[in-house]
């Protein structure tokens, strides 16, 4: 039996989170392990195999019903903010293939399918830093990256900033940006959230190359992709059967040939 | 004294055994779930089967109510059929499943796993 790998109380604090590529995401041979009762896996759905769950999730759902079974609640846990919903959007971003520095990295998530009968409790950013070989080191080596609302001339409200200190090993940066995430809630955004990844130096504000530090997201794999992490708490029991309801509606949605509405016939009647 | 009735018969032979919990095995793929939930693909939900007859045991946590009807029955079957052996204890299981924008999340189900069985 393997530990669950539950986060101390005394844990690094959140917006200075610069984790070890390691933590909380594992080998494949987690995945294994994750899905070792659940038989059948490799006969996935199509559907469902267009989407790769991100190690963090696997880890969350690992820890959380390895806790279930010693009795624990989920909510419990620091970590998850008392959260019983976590909901992970994965980047789909492109950077702008060009020779030129980037000095700004721009993340923007649909968020649209987040339900309102839920309370959001945090959100969070995890972006996998991977510097290059020739890594900048600056004496200081202390660089500070900030996420600024889209739009934003300078670092304004909602500007979280994180020191990165040796620059040179790859690491999970994890971002608060539940107070960002408020005020977008705040003022309608027809669900999209818009962020700015900068960097800079020391204490100049001049903005540094982010692929020099390693934010290039060319040739990333899926579960290296940055994820953006929102934690909501259902006021009620949450019932089984609103995201049967909700899959049904999609895949009525996404499947239009006549060979995909037969599965879905076959699926519908499965399913009753 | 208890007295035979009817609401033993089940499938033609007697169920005897007292409410308790027995093995209910749920796989999400013959429910035909799989294409949504990523994990658990399969597990152990229980569920309450047996008689609440007279004498009902403590650890059936009976309420007032059962400990009257089961009382009624045992006199007079047809004024009243026995009480009912229903979950008395449940546990929630966590899911990751894939939503309707194909995000991937985690929640945890209340009321998924049968801890304790009584008579209602």
């Amino acid at each position: 039996a393997r530990s669950a790998a539950l986060v101390p109380s005394s844990g690094p604090k959140r917006n200075r989170g610069t984790r070890s590529p390691h933590d909380g995401q594992r080998s494949p041979k987690f995945l294994r392990d994750v899905f070792a009762s659940s038989p059948g896996l490799s006969a996935r759905d199509d559907f469902k195999n267009s989407v790769v769950p991100h190690d963090y999730m696997l880890s969350i759902y690992r820890t959380y019903s390895a806790a279930e079974k010693l009795g624990l609640n989920a909510s419990f846990f620091r970590s998850s903010k008392s959260a019983n919903t976590i909901t992970s959007f994965v980047d789909r971003g492109k950077d702008e293939f060009s020779h030129s520095p980037l000095r700004r990295q721009k993340y923007v998530f649909d968020v649209s399918t987040l339900s309102d009968k839920e309370e959001l409790v945090g959100a969070e950013l995890r972006i996998l830093r991977k510097p290059p070989e020739d890594a900048l080191s600056s004496p200081s080596d202390l660089y500070n990256i900030e996420l600024v609302s889209c739009g934003s001339a300078r670092s304004l409200d909602s500007s979280t900033s994180v020191g990165l200190r040796n620059a040179r090993n790859p690491a999970w940066e994890v971002l608060d940006v539940w107070d960002m995430f408020k005020s977008r809630l705040s003022t309608d955004h027809g669900g999209q959230l818009c962020m700015e990844l900068r960097a800079t130096v020391g204490q100049s504000d001049a903005e540094v190359d982010l692929r020099s530090l390693g934010f290039e997201r060319r040739g990333r794999a899926q579960r290296e992709k940055a994820i953006l992490v929102v934690y909501a708490r259902s006021r009620k029991r949450e019932n089984l059967f609103n995201e049967m309801r909700e899959n049904i509606k999609s895949s009525r949605g996404s499947r239009g040939s006549e060979q995909d509405t037969g599965l879905l016939f076959k699926a519908r009647r499965r399913r009753r | 004294t208890a007295l035979n009735n009817r609401h033993g018969k089940r499938h033609g032979k007697k169920s005897k055994s007292r409410c308790s919990r027995k093995a209910l095995h749920v796989n999400f793929k013959e429910l035909g779930w799989d294409d949504w939930i990523i994990a658990p693909l399969d597990y152990e939900a229980y569920h309450c089967e047996g008689m609440c007859d007279f004498p009902l045991r403590s650890h059936l946590e009976p309420t007032n109510h059962a400990i009257i009807q089961t009382l009624m029955n045992s006199m007079d079957p047809n004024s009243t059929p026995p009480s009912c052996c229903v979950p008395t204890k449940l546990s929630p299981i966590s899911i990751l499943y894939i939503d309707s924008g194909n995000n991937v999340v985690y929640k945890q189900y209340e009321d998924m796993v049968v801890e304790q069985c009584g008579c209602r």
